[in-house]
């Protein structure tokens, strides 16, 4: 933003410009113009940059939540505990599910990861190369194999075995495609049937280069796996995933997990925060 | 929709008999306002816009008995003529040995997209040789070589963790040997603002002489389009785009932005997984889909 300027009709151009490029929309960056506007006027901002600050303020304070990523209650006997990996194609899921696993090992828990990804070619190869690196256990399948099964077996397997937690990974699937939506329906019911509601947590795998399609991305998903929230990865590109400031606005989905790399490390919890003073930065 | 809109506002301001420059240019707002809804980018779209406003405010809008949709017509015809006007002819020929480098962003499509381009021009009467230069994602190779013998074409054989610098040239030479005529490389997905891997490709691209670098698109890219198409363009070079997952419901601006940015054509869209769909790019038919 730029030094002491007054706070005009040009610089709220301009900010509706990085607003816009942001890919919060055309709709949500007026609606964030006006609670700019509001602020401004409320504070008495007579400068760019403090004016700056309270942007960076109101699109913290939208797009903060108080969920977190499940952690699985050890002492709890509701084991396991499950995450359904969703997404279009190549958004990364199948990275984020080996990042994830790496993760709650790391804090002790006992990991399954399924490969319901029966279709893609060497999908199961690649989620297996991640189970290995995250060093947890590792359902696999056949190709071709009915994806529902190998989720059924797969819950089976860790009740029997006692996992803490199962990190389902499945086939990426455009929304529009009624076949695929009903296939994950069909898998988000086998797992209902399984584990209790509050055991689960159905999450959307966004690319943060993804423009207005997200926001059908999420509205469909959700209405077949039933989204708690969204991973937003590749956040260390040059897109900025903007995107989720709409899909906040509209549908109340919070961000959970930012993806910033290919290695298994690269996955950070959410801070609202600290990514609004990114988008703007 | 676009079209019931501007003849909505257009309507309300000639019955006043006010249809003037300010309405065309509440007009040229909302075509803006549709542009960005379709991920055109920002700036791409604002230039747009001027560019057809002297066509806006003339005779054949303002003396129309249905404004909006002369409006929409020269929105239309202008968007079919930056996108190409018409499908483009890659620059493959019989009788050399072809050759196309394949580059984007993680998970647009690469990988499947070498082979598609494969089956396609083994249909042509081409002997395609596949090459695998991602050593880096897990089972990268291994998915190549699915994919190249579900099309039933060669892969060039690697092991696990080579450099890609050194596969190129082994391949390149063994392709000569073997007498392929097309051979298709497939590089790891990267982001431009990743040094080491920008100058990868770079190297990559400076090694051999190549009929085609493709620059590989999703298109369901936002705003981001334009930096990234430029970045490559300008690190490395492109000669033309494969836009993928149009099979999708994204309404697929960054295809403007893309030709607008780098000048360079888009010459396929990848309309599904299956190794079959693959088609020329249309200009005409991204237009239409772009204005929804
Ligand atoms: N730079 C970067 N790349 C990522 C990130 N997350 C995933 N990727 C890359 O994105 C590409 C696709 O990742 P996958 O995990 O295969 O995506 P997917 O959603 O499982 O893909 P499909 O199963 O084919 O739908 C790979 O090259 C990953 O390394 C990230 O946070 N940053
Ligand atoms: N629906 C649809 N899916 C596609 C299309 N093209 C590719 N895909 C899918 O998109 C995902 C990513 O494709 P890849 O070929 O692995 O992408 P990539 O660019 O090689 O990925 P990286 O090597 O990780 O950068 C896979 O699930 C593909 O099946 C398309 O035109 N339509
Ligand atoms: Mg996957
Ligand atoms: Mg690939």
């Amino acid at each position: 933003a730029a030094a002491r300027k007054g706070v005009d009709d040009s610089f709220y151009d301009e900010i509706q410009q990085v607003l816009i490029e942001t890919d919060m929309g055309y709709e949500v960056a007026e609606e964030v113009l006006k609670m700019l506007r509001r602020e401004v006027g409320a504070r008495g901002a007579d400068d760019t940059a403090e004016a700056c600050d309270l942007l960076v303020e109101v699109i913290g304070r939208t797009l903060s939540s108080p969920v977190k990523t499940l952690v699985p209650d050890v002492s709890s006997p509701n084991k396991p505990v499950v995450i359904l990996m969703t997404g279009v194609n190549g958004s990364g899921k199948t990275t984020v599910c080996g990042k994830l696993a790496k993760r709650y090992r790391l804090l002790g828990l006992k990991v399954l990861i399924v490969a319901s990804d029966t279709f893609r070619a060497a999908a199961i190869d690649q989620l297996k190369i991640w189970a290995e690196r995250a060093e947890v256990d590792f359902q696999g399948a056949k190709e071709g194999a009915d994806p529902s099964s190998v989720v059924y077996d797969g819950l089976s397997r860790a009740k029997s075995e006692g996992h803490d937690i199962v990190i389902i990974d499945t086939a990426g699937r455009l929304q529009n495609k009624v076949n695929l939506m009903n296939e994950l329906g069909k898998i988000r019911r086998t797992v209902d049937k399984q584990i209790e509601p509050d055991a689960i947590q159905s999450l959307l795998v966004i690319d943060s280069t993804t423009g207005q399609n997200a926001i059908t991305q999420a509205e469909v998903f959700g209405e077949v796996a039933k989204l708690d929230g969204i991973i937003l990865t590749k956040l260390d590109g040059t897109a900025r995933g903007g995107i989720v400031l709409a899909i906040k606005q509209r549908m109340g989905l919070p961000v959970l997990e930012v993806g910033v790399g290919e290695t298994i490390n690269d996955l950070v919890p959410f801070d609202a925060a600290e990514y609004s003073r990114s988008l703007l930065g | 929709r676009l079209t019931e809109t501007l003849q909505t506002a257009f309507k309300k301001l000639r019955g006043k008999g006010l249809l003037n420059e300010k309405a065309v240019d509440e007009g040229l707002r909302e075509i803006r306002r549709a542009l960005l809804d379709a991920d055109v980018n920002f700036k791409v779209a604002k230039k747009f816009t001027d560019n057809i406003r002297e066509r806006a405010v003339g005779e054949e809008v303002m003396k129309s008995l249905t404004p909006g949709q002369q409006l929409i017509k020269i929105v239309r015809d202008e968007l079919v003529h930056l996108l190409g006007d018409t499908a483009v002819e890659p620059n493959v020929e019989k009788g050399r040995m072809n050759q196309f480098l394949l580059l984007g962003l993680q998970g647009s499509g690469k990988t499947t997209a070498c082979a598609k381009l494969a089956l396609n021009y083994k249909k042509d009467g081409y002997r395609p040789l596949l090459v695998p230069l991602d050593v880096y994602r897990p089972a990268a190779i291994k998915q190549l070589e699915v994919v190249g013998s579900q099309a039933g074409v060669d892969v060039f054989k690697i092991e696990e963790g080579g450099i890609p610098l050194e596969i190129m040239r082994q391949a390149y030479q063994f392709a000569k040997d073997k007498g392929y005529s097309l051979v298709i490389y497939d590089t790891a997905g990267r982001t431009t603002v990743d040094d080491e891997m920008m100058n990868e490709v770079i190297g990559l691209r400076k090694e051999l002489q190549f009929e085609e670098v493709f620059l590989v698109i999703d298109s369901m890219t936002g705003q981001d389009a334009v930096t990234t198409a430029t970045k490559f363009n300008e690190s490395v070079g492109i000669t033309g785009c494969i836009l993928t997952k149009l099979d999708g419901d994204a309404r697929g601006g960054a295809a403007l932005s893309v030709r607008d940015v780098t000048g360079v054509p888009i010459i396929f869209a990848s309309v599904g997984e299956g190794l079959k769909q693959l088609e020329p790019f249309h200009p005409d038919r991204m237009a239409g889909r772009i204005l929804g």
